[in-house]
């Protein structure tokens, strides 16, 4: 079997300044999650490295960069699948929580449960002893830029519209 | 919306997605991500799918798993992902884009959106694109 890791950073229209950003952060993660592979580790252990590494990398839409919610917060959500076993793991409306694929690990490992949610997924975190960041420590001025854009009255619906990608 | 897959040297197949939604979402908004089968599924006899797009459409569809159907019926990552896709485009006007892997190891990144950046590895060879047709 010839290992394989395949990443993306998300569907939409990536503005041109920031295709570059774009187009290295994946290949960074992908370069990442592969050295796992090549270790002998799991694919689990791969995807959740490569995973990490684009939440860490504020080119993208999740972790730090996360896109703004109406009141100009960071809510996440996040799931893991192992093929083997069919085991899953998944948290969502998540908050001050760097890595939520981390967590959405944990649900699988640590819990009967394959979602938890908001306040009772940073009530888990807390019990495994995942450190907790202020929710500001997660908002680039890029997502801030965004969200306030499209609050406006007179916001581009093509520009909002592109914002509706998940 | 970011995601990966993953085939190990033993066969075992992965998945994993992880996104901060939707621009201006709702308070309490979840989408496609958090729900099995719609935000990412993996199957040792199937392969594994992370997509991402408009979240809503992606769960009336169930995509992931709707790929991984027809990847269990014969179909290639390549033909499953874009069949599924076009099914998202035409059913519900959903568009997105999919990284996806058989038990074989081969993979397939498809979108129906303007762009999606990606990025794949395997037999020390690292493949990428933005643009459609890269």
């Amino acid at each position: 079997m010839l290992p394989v890791l395949v990443v993306h950073g998300g569907a939409g229209q990536i503005p041109k300044e920031r295709v570059e950003m774009a187009s290295a952060g994946v290949r960074a993660a992908a370069r990442a999650g592969y050295a796992v592979l090549q270790g002998g580790r799991s694919s689990m252990d791969a995807v959740v490295e490569a995973v990490t590494n684009l939440e860490n990398n504020p080119s993208f839409n999740a972790g730090y960069g996360s896109v703004l919610n109406v009141k100009g917060e960071v809510e996440m959500d996040a799931i893991v699948m192992d093929g083997r076993t069919l085991a899953s793991g998944a948290v969502s409306a998540v908050r001050n929580i760097a890595n939520p694929i981390q967590l959405a690990r944990l649900v699988m490992e640590q819990t009967s449960h394959l979602c938890l949610t908001a306040g009772g997924a940073g009530q888990f975190a807390r019990a495994m002893g995942m450190p907790e960041v202020p929710g500001d420590s997660l908002i680039t001025e890029y997502a801030r830029m965004r969200w306030k854009k499209n609050l406006a009255p007179n916001a581009n619906p093509v520009e909002s519209q592109m914002g509706k990608m998940g | 919306t970011v995601g990966a897959v993953a085939v190990d040297e033993d066969g075992n197949i992965a998945c994993a997605t992880s996104t901060g939604g939707m621009l201006n979402k709702m308070e309490g908004r979840v989408g496609d991500t958090a729900c099995i089968g719609c935000g990412g599924y993996a199957d040792n006899r199937a392969g594994a799918v992370s997509p991402t797009g408009h979240g809503e459409a992606i769960m009336k569809v169930t995509l992931a798993r709707l790929i991984l159907f027809h990847m269990a019926q014969g179909m290639s990552p390549e033909e499953a992902s874009d069949l599924g896709l076009a099914t998202m485009k035409e059913r519900v006007e959903g568009l997105g884009g999919v990284v996806t892997v058989d038990p074989q190891g081969r993979w397939a990144a498809r979108f129906t959106s303007t762009q999606m950046a990606w990025a794949a590895a395997q037999g020390g060879t690292l493949h990428f694109g933005v643009f459609s047709g890269e």
